[in-house]
């Protein structure tokens, strides 16, 4: 594939909102982001996927001292939206792997997942880019999962 | 925010596949994506959003000319995992901000989101790393979402 992986890192200052069947029509994300930008919040990871019957699912991750904040932001959209509700969990890291040429990741990620998986390790959420192949995990096992990467990846102990 | 968006690009070459209602446990997002990788079809997107009653969707973007090889991965995969079912489409453009320093793009993604809001355009479609946001939107309005993102952040017409 060509692919070089260059890194991993993980982040533990991560928390999770999961707003729940939002309107699938458009202007429903700009809202959202509008009611965390109000409120100077730094959202990291933005994760939507195709919507069924016309209501979608947005996941936003936030810093753990934000989550306060981002809970009555999320209380809020939740009405004014007339979405299903939301989650919230802050026992969650992101592991990041990085990488080269990674247009045809497939590999790259296949590997990843089998490393994860080998330690039992659930993936709750997944993003990507071409460079960057990022997952949600449990936060007590955020430090097992960067080991088993950089094991699969042959990576020293260091971030990217 | 101290970010700069320094430009946007549309991709439309791309085909959605969505897998619904896939076991949330630890070893199937190894599994769908090896069998992907044994087929050699190059993956862009993959998002997965946190599950809900122990079942999760994850989709991915292939390119055009592999939808018909990754229908019928998709087909065994559904089969052997036991998942609910899945959905293809080939009617979808990826649509990509990038800027530096987005660790804090709230202010870019409302901005992004907008934009395209203010044309009537649906996200169908959002995942983020720390330099990019990418949504998948309608293929027949991939050059009205470029021109609106463009406008949004007063950028020249040229990819990144
Ligand atoms: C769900 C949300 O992304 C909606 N489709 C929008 O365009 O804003
Ligand atoms: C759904 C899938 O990502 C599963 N949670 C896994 O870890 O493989």
């Amino acid at each position: 594939e060509g692919i070089v992986v260059s890194g991993a890192a993980v982040s533990k200052d991560e928390a999770k909102i999961a707003l729940r069947g939002v309107p699938d029509k458009p202007g429903i994300a700009a809202s959202i982001l509008g009611g965390f930008a109000s409120h100077n919040i730094n959202v990291d990871v933005i994760i939507q996927n195709t919507s069924e019957a016309g209501l979608a699912d947005m996941s936003l991750t936030v810093s753990k001292a934000d989550l306060p904040d981002a809970r009555s932001v999320a209380e809020a959209l939740v009405v004014d939206l007339g979405a299903s509700g939301f989650e919230c969990d802050e026992n969650i890291a992101k592991l990041s792997v990085v990488g080269i040429g990674m247009r045809s990741h497939t590999g790259v990620a296949e590997r990843m997942f089998s490393a994860l998986a080998e330690e039992g390790i659930n993936i709750q959420m997944i993003s990507t880019s071409e460079i960057k192949i990022s997952v949600v995990v449990d936060e007590g096992l955020a430090d097992k999962a960067l080991m088993a990467v950089h094991r699969a990846f042959d990576l020293q102990n260091s971030p990217f």
